[in-house]
Formats: structure tokens, sequence, C-alpha cells
């Protein structure tokens, strides 16, 4: 049952996706699950649709977990939202006023057969699994694989390299699929949240070019006020800026995609830890790293729906 | 074991190059010792001051400690055997898994 569920605790894709369909089941008032497509390996790329079920027309946010299959923490705080969401929905005003108000499409791992991977082969695996013609090597790195500058500086056109961008823009079945429904939706998506790991960082457009975006200032202080909500609760500091001056300059990334495809606000989140675990973060950590996100989410999305 | 037991001896190791002379060590030694960059995201940021945390296998991260030795660029290892961390990273799942 949903009570035995931990969220302190890493799950594999199967207990994930089991969940998914128990939350669909039992918390119908809340929440639709539905699939966006299939992977490479033929798994489904399941969605939640969270949020008060409206006649009317609702703005959306977008939020997805695990691009990267060995940054686990990533499909960890997306769980964890969706449970702070149902569990909190009665209780809190800013969360019933966002469920109220907007949707979100949370999509706890976007990366499945790599996550699969990670779980059953390879721990630190990062890219999907998707066979090359010519070379030994598997996957694209997912990051890398969007239609936005694609395979320019920052990608590797080998198949071996980690950074690998893919044949051709959007080559990845997993990278089609979410691209296909948020061009279908791109009039309702008001921000697009992507979740990795490690380097405590709350980056957002452009990645492949030092140049500022045409609503600097609003994303600006949406991610000025969201690291100071995070530092709130533990005192952990987060670096922010634009990806390309905060951490590198990288293309085809789906954040400069998403904002390029006309959702206004695009963050990329880069979760604890800086270096001590790395990829191993502790599941003891899980719960504060998650708290404080919240937190942060919570303070973008309360910005979204005021007037910048 | 988890994963086999595949991970045992494997280092995590950081290192800051203080100038474009270590960095460009950093990178040779990491194309010819293929290791697993965990962070920058790949081998050409690793740049003068870019933190770079590399995975090296058992045998690799004694040529690799030396060579940084030799070169005299000052290293961290974050974490000596990484089967023990991925072990002690799911504890609950482990001991689950036991039982």
């Amino acid at each position: 049952s949903l009570s035995g569920y931990s969220y302190e605790i890493y799950h594999s894709l199967e207990e994930i996706q089991n969940w998914m369909y128990h939350l669909n089941k039992t918390r119908s008032d809340l929440v639709h699950m539905f699939c966006v497509g299939k992977s490479y390996e033929g798994r489904p790329l399941f969605v939640l649709k969270l949020g008060k079920r409206s006649a009317g027309y609702k703005k959306a946010v977008w939020i997805d977990c695990g691009i990267h299959a060995r940054e686990w923490i990533g499909p960890a705080f997306c769980q964890w939202f969706v449970k702070e969401a149902l569990h909190t929905y009665q209780s809190d005003p800013a969360m019933r006023r966002m469920l109220n108000q907007l949707y979100f499409y949370i999509m706890p791992i976007f990366n499945v057969d790599g996550y699969h991977f990670s779980w059953t082969h390879d721990r630190f695996w990062r890219k999907t699994r998707s066979k090359n013609s010519r070379f030994h090597c598997h996957g694209v790195d997912a990051n890398r694989n969007w239609k936005v500058n694609w395979c320019d500086e920052g990608a590797s056109l080998h198949p071996c390299d980690d950074t690998y961008c893919g044949p051709f823009p959007e080559s990845e079945p997993e990278v089609k699929a979410v691209a296909h429904f948020l061009r279908q939706h791109r009039k309702q998506m008001k921000a697009y949240l992507s979740f990795h790991a490690y380097a405590q960082m709350l980056l957002y457009p452009y990645s492949y070019k030092y140049a500022m975006i045409p609503n600097f200032s609003c994303v600006e202080s949406a991610a000025f006020n969201a690291v100071n909500a995070l530092q709130s609760v533990y005192g952990i500091r987060y670096q922010y800026g634009p990806a390309s001056s905060t951490l590198y300059v990288s293309s085809g990334s789906s954040m400069d995609w998403a904002y390029k495809n006309g959702i206004p606000y695009a963050f990329a989140f880069e979760l604890r830890d800086t270096g001590h675990f790395g990829f191993l973060l502790p599941e003891t950590l899980i719960k504060p790293t998650c708290t404080e996100t919240m937190l942060a989410v919570k303070n973008i999305t309360m910005h979204l729906l005021k007037k910048c | 074991y988890l994963y086999d037991n595949r991970y045992a001896g494997d280092k995590v190791i950081r290192v800051v190059p203080e100038n474009d002379k270590e960095a460009e060590t950093l990178k040779i030694l990491s194309q010819q010792l293929q290791v697993d960059l965990w962070q920058p995201g790949s081998i050409s940021y690793i740049s003068k001051n870019a933190i770079t945390d590399v995975r090296v296998t058992r045998n690799n991260s004694q040529i690799l400690l030396s060579c940084l030795q030799q070169a005299n660029i000052h290293y961290k290892v974050l974490i000596s055997d990484l089967q023990k961390a991925v072990e002690k990273q799911s504890g609950s799942r482990s001991s689950r898994n036991r039982r």
C-alpha cells in the first residue's frame, strides 16, 4: 500500500512504476497517469498529471527527473514532490492554490532504460541505452540530443563519449516523445524544470551560448528567491545563473530547447551535493535535499502565479 | 555484493587544476586512463580552476595518483573504495536484499 512506500530510500524502476499505478488508481481526484511514448528498449514513458481537475483552461508546469541515469536523487525528488502535493493539498494554502490554478506534469524517470541499467549493471551509467550501428558503445546523452544548437560546443560526435549528441536531433525515442508532448502543449506550459545532480546549482538558459535571455530580470529574480528559500531550510547554498557561465557551455540541452520552444521559465536543478558523495548521495540525505528543494520549487511556482 | 563487486578498489579523485599546464596534463591522463568523469560533463571542459572529479579503476588509480604526484598536482581522494560506498549508499536495500 502507499502508506508502506518510503520516500527516503531509492527505488527501482519497477517500484516507481507500481507507485505511479497505485496513485493513479487511489488518488484520481488529483492524479492522472498517462504515457507519452516508449523508450528505446520498449518501456513505457509514464507521466503523472497532478492538479485539481478543471473544466476550464489551466496553465501548467513540466517537471522531469532522471535524464541522466546515475543521478538517482532526481527521481527521488520527483516522487517527493508528488507525495508532498498529495499530503498537503488540504492543509497548505500555497499548495492548494498551486494545484487549483496549475497542472504539474511530473515525469519521475525520463531515461527509463538507463535507470534500469544503473540498477542492474552499471551504477554510474549516464546515457540512454540505444545501440550504435558502427561502434560497440551504447547510449546517447539525452541532454545533448534536443533540437537546439544540436551537437555544437559542449557535445561530442563520438558515440563512446559521455556527451554523445546522437546520430541526429531527437534520435532518442525518449527525447522525441517528450519534445512532441511539449510541442503539443507549448501554449499551456509556463515553466520547465529538470532535475539533475550533483553540483548544488539552479541554472537557467542559455547553456549553448554566453548571452542574456530576453526575460532575464524575471527569471533571475525567480532563481534568486528560489535559492534563498532553499537555503533557509538547512543553510545549503546553491549557486544560480545562466548555465553557460555558471556550469559550462553545452548544446542540445532540454532546458534550452524548452525555452526556445516558448516556455518562458526553464530551469535545471543540480541537486546535492558538491562531491563529497557525488552520485552516491546517501539515503539519509534524501529527506533534507528534497525538503529544501521543495521550497525552491514552490517559490518558483508562486512566482509564476504572480505577474512579473 | 551489489553489481558483482565490480567497483572494488575503484576510487573517486578530485583535482582542481591550478594552471593551464595542469589542466592539459589532467586531460591527457583522463583520456589515457579512460576515467569515468563525474564532473565536469566531458574532458573538453577540464580547465584551470574547474572542479574535476574522476572515477578510476583500482589498477589505474595507482598510475593516476603517481602521475599526479610526479607532476606535483594536488588532488583529493573523495571516495577511496567505491564498492563500499555503493553498498553504503543504499544501506537499507542491501540489508533488505540480505533479509
